[in-house]
């Protein structure tokens, strides 16, 4: 269908961002736009949430923006 | 949009900072 996904929020794609590099809210909201992932807003935001707090990463500031971050 | 990417950003930042 034309609304299939490309693109999946899972933990593992979540954990191979934050491990190739720091990342904020809003990088990681890019990575998983709605219109790839066919989500809605409330769910990615949800999703996202969850995952971040299971993996519970790493955090840093930069250019006074906090980043998410792993290491393996 | 941008501004909807900032409401989102925005609603999990409070998600998380409820956990943090």
């Amino acid at each position: 269908t034309p609304s299939s996904s490309d693109v999946q929020l899972t933990e593992d794609a979540v954990r191979r961002y934050l491990i190739r590099k720091p990342m904020t809210t809003k990088d990681l909201l890019k990575k998983f736009q709605t219109k790839r992932t066919g989500l809605s807003s409330e769910q990615t935001v949800n999703v996202l949430a969850q995952i971040l707090k299971r993996l519970n990463p790493e955090r840093k500031m930069v250019n006074d923006k906090m980043h998410f971050y792993l290491t393996e | 949009s941008s501004s909807e990417a900032d409401e989102m950003a925005a609603a999990l930042e409070a998600e998380l900072n409820d956990f943090m």
